[in-house]
């Protein structure tokens, strides 16, 4: 890369100190792209520690931001996320943008109290986010 | 091309919940054949709250019978024991099952015989009811679970040879159970060691379950001796032991989707057909443990 960077400065036209800020600022990393973001929740606010006994705590996480234009293996996203945002520039744009959504889930052990007043433990699948993706 | 993902799945659930005459406006896509619907497991309590966000709240079904509170106490430990403090289920655990269940007992009649001789007789009917097990949680493995109050102090310790007897109550014979299953075995453990004892009842529950029923109605009598087989056996009762009626805990495998089978696929490493198989020989021990415990009840 370095040699590519050297290249490109000799290729470049001389350039004021501005250019330069702009330049850079290609390498600075997306403000609000896609990402998970933290989301933590007690089950007393629901008021479901009634019969919740365990975890007293969840974190469920959620995804956030925008997708990329050149989606490709950052995002480990479906060659259909390019084609979806393709089909949005180029032809319908009433054709919704990828979407930032959790790709990878952990499971999460609970600990009810059921109606007739036995006891369960079982663990669920796929309810703590752990990685977004965009498509 | 409009197909609804997603959208399908909620449409069937609120088909579960809707009235029975709604069933008959929905597309016959949806609809399912009469005897299908048996093969829905009941959505557990927590996805039935997660799935009806509509205005009619979970608190309508809030538990009205409160559990015992040892039996409380005993599941928050195997909480502990099986997921991280984020409630995630810990990955060296090893263990097949991904439900256990605790029931308390709803019926006792307890017979005492205190003129024996021999130590104490606790003899109990119980009536388990197993409604909340779905067709999809397979058993595992079922424990009778003992706890003992015990005034002796921790710091000592009484030996017990136990002997336990089930009888299951043939329902047409209402006045005495017939003996269509009987399991007879010995313990011999310290209660200073531990406050619970499990005793493995799996052979006898397995064909009870299996063949769907779900009003387990048992005579136990459990007969303890005090003091330690080597060197003599205290006949008299130096300290008072009152015997709770047990409770039942059933192991399961919950196949349903909602559930989690991470840990099983990830220990065989390959794909679900292993797994199937796993899944269906309970012969593979569902706790993992190399023995420990009461090997007695095991084997027996």
């Amino acid at each position: 890369s370095r040699q590519r960077r050297n290249e490109n400065l000799k290729a470049a036209p001389a350039t004021s100190p501005y250019n330069l800020s702009e330049y850079f600022k290609q390498f600075v990393f997306p403000q609000n792209e896609c990402e998970l973001h933290n989301f933590r929740l007690s089950f007393s606010q629901l008021k479901w520690d009634k019969w919740i006994i365990a975890p007293h705590r969840y974190s469920p996480q959620y995804c956030q931001g925008d997708c990329p234009r050149a989606m490709g293996h950052r995002y480990g996203s479906p060659v259909h996320t390019m084609v979806q945002n393709l089909i949005y520039e180029k032809l319908d744009p009433s054709v919704p943008k990828p979407s930032c959504v959790p790709a990878e889930y952990s499971p999460l052990s609970v600990l009810t109290i059921e109606p007739d007043g036995s006891i369960v433990y079982k663990e669920y699948e796929d309810m703590i986010a752990t990685k977004c993706t965009c498509r | 091309p409009h197909s609804r993902g997603h959208g399908g799945l909620d449409k069937a659930l609120a088909f579960l919940e809707a009235p029975e005459g709604a069933a008959s406006e929905l597309n016959p896509v949806l609809r399912l054949p009469q005897g299908d619907r048996q093969g829905f497991a009941p959505l557990p309590p927590l996805l039935k709250v997660l799935s009806d966000q509509g205005p009619r709240s979970w608190d309508s079904e809030v538990p009205r019978l409160q559990p015992d509170s040892r039996a409380l106490r005993y599941m928050k430990r195997l909480y502990k024991m099986s997921a991280t403090k984020e409630g995630i289920p810990k990955a060296h655990k090893g263990h097949l099952y991904n439900t256990v269940r605790l029931f308390t007992p709803c019926l006792e009649c307890r017979h005492l015989h205190r003129d024996l001789v021999k130590g104490d007789v606790h003899s109990v009917d119980l009536l388990f009811n197993l409604d909340r097990v779905t067709a999809l949680e397979h058993l595992l493995k079922s424990v009778l679970l003992y706890s003992f109050d015990t005034s002796v102090p921790t710091s000592s310790s009484i030996t017990f040879i136990c002997h336990l007897s089930i009888k299951e109550h043939d329902s047409a014979s209402q006045v005495c159970p017939s003996i269509s299953h009987s399991l007879a075995f010995s313990l011999h453990f310290e209660v200073r060691k531990r406050k619970w004892v499990e005793i493995d009842v799996t052979s006898f529950l397995q064909p009870l379950i299996a063949t769907n029923r779900r009003n387990i109605h048992m005579a136990v009598n459990f007969t303890c001796l005090m003091g330690d087989p080597q060197r003599s056996t205290k006949l008299e009762n130096p300290v008072n032991v009152t015997l709770v009626p047990p409770s039942l805990l059933l192991y399961l495998n919950d196949t349903s989707e909602q559930a989690y089978h991470g840990w099983n696929s990830l220990r065989h490493g390959t794909k679900s057909l292993v797994r199937d198989r796993q899944r269906n020989s309970p012969l593979v021990d569902p706790l993992g443990d190399t023995g420990k415990g009461n090997s007695q009840g095991k084997r027996a």
